[in-house]
């Protein structure tokens, strides 16, 4: 079975006004995963 | 070969004796040739699965990633009735074992799929049947959440197959090289969504020579969709710009099967879309077309700090159940007469309308099932 995660999060790339809380993945395709562990961040601008 | 030297042999001799006794002695072949012969088989394709499998991880390793090609085997696939297969698996899995075989069955699971037995919360013996078991929750603490407030999780155990940033309403996920498929035919045609990307679009193109038209087009879907999500309609358009991610997780049969909550977020509303249930694996990703938006699937979308979140969770011949522990009476896989592609899904805004089923990150959500 599969599960595919859409979801809304901080601009990757810094926009217009430099907005530093860019989100980023923490995982490379072909990673084994588990519940909890992060598959990405951001900062709190 | 053995055994047909024998069979040869002892017909014959037994035709030069007597005629009646040459059958009956044939016949005592058959059953032990039949039974040698289908284990023969099923060796040499396990062989064969095992060579293919190895092939692809060798290529996977030189960098070299397959394309979608369709092959006759998907052709295939597609003639068979998988829906029936799968509750019959279903129907299988759920009878009850015997308490003293239980350790047994579920250890040669274990064995050939790689689950970790440590793990399980109850004792083998507890489970009555291999689909309880497929389904058992884990050890208080086996799966810890991340502590790092601005991380977003993990909802499942598995392999992460792709990820990305997504651009406007028509993106696409790639399901493998050279086919890809839309966020909106895989999650349904979401006002939420559309909002979003519409908003993101009304950003970019403000300064552009078409504000006028977009912004009427926009004004006009915007009427439409906050007519049906007055309070969502706030939280939207006032959040600054964000991007839009998907990240797609491939569940082995030997992983715990349990979806949890990647954030804190509001569920508002959950789409269940009847469907085939090709299998999932790697092969079928390469071979079988729209596979994720042809499947049998569960769609849960909703709002969290950051804005837009959506869960798709989907079902495969083996794993043809999804189960929400938020919705318990929904029920999935069922017989149904025709199966139309176009069908749109059956969805269900849940109460109260605007704010939904809110979910801690971490919480169980739902889980996949045999059968």
């Amino acid at each position: 079975s599969t599960v595919v995660l859409v979801f809304q999060a901080p601009p990757s790339k810094p926009s217009k006004n430099n907005d530093a809380s860019e989100f980023r993945f923490s995982i490379r395709r072909g990673d084994r995963i588990r519940v909890g562990e992060a598959l990405g961040r951001w900062h709190d601008s | 070969s053995w055994y047909v030297k024998q069979f040869r042999t002892t017909s014959q001799a037994g035709a030069s004796v007597s005629g009646g006794s040459s059958n009956s002695q044939g016949n005592a072949f058959l059953v032990p040739g039949a039974t040698v012969a289908t284990l023969l088989m099923l060796g040499v394709l396990h062989a064969r699965r095992l060579y293919d499998d190895k092939k692809v991880e060798e290529a996977r390793e030189k960098g070299i990633e397959f394309e979608f090609q369709p092959d006759a085997k998907a052709t295939f696939m597609r003639m068979l009735p998988l829906r029936s297969i799968s509750r019959v698996w279903g129907f299988l899995t759920n009878l009850e074992v015997p308490v003293w075989l239980r350790p047994h069955v579920y250890r040669a699971w274990a064995r050939a799929f790689h689950s970790n037995l440590e793990e399980a919360a109850l004792p083998l013996n507890d489970y009555a049947s291999l689909r309880d078991f497929f389904v058992r929750t884990l050890r208080e603490g086996c799966r810890p959440v991340d502590p790092d407030p601005y991380s977003l999780v993990s909802p499942v155990d598995g392999t992460i197959l792709r990820f990305g940033e997504l651009k406007g309403a028509g993106a696409m996920i790639e399901q493998v090289k050279g086919f890809s498929y839309s966020v909106s035919s895989l999650l349904g045609a979401s006002p939420l969504l559309q909002m979003i990307a519409e908003k993101n679009t009304q950003d970019e193109s403000i300064n552009s020579e078409q504000e006028s038209t977009q912004r009427e087009k926009s004004k006009k879907s915007w009427w439409r969709i906050s007519l049906a999500y007055p309070k969502v309609r706030e939280t939207v358009s006032e959040c600054p710009m964000k991007g839009l991610y998907y990240c797609v997780i491939y569940l082995k049969p030997g992983d715990y099967h349990r979806i949890h909550s990647p954030v804190d977020w509001n569920v508002l509303v959950r789409r269940h879309f009847s469907g085939r249930l090709f299998p999932l694996n790697e092969r079928a990703t390469r071979t079988i077309r729209n596979l994720y938006v042809e499947n049998e699937r569960v769609v849960l979308e909703g709002l969290w700090q950051q804005g837009f979140m959506a869960i798709a969770a989907i079902g495969a011949t083996n794993i043809g159940s999804i189960e929400l522990f938020i919705e318990p009476e929904l029920q999935t896989n069922r017989p149904r007469k025709k199966l139309l592609h176009s069908e749109p899904p059956e969805e269900r805004v849940y109460e109260p309308e605007g704010v939904g089923v809110m979910l801690n990150k971490g919480d169980e959500v739902a889980a996949f099932n045999m059968g």
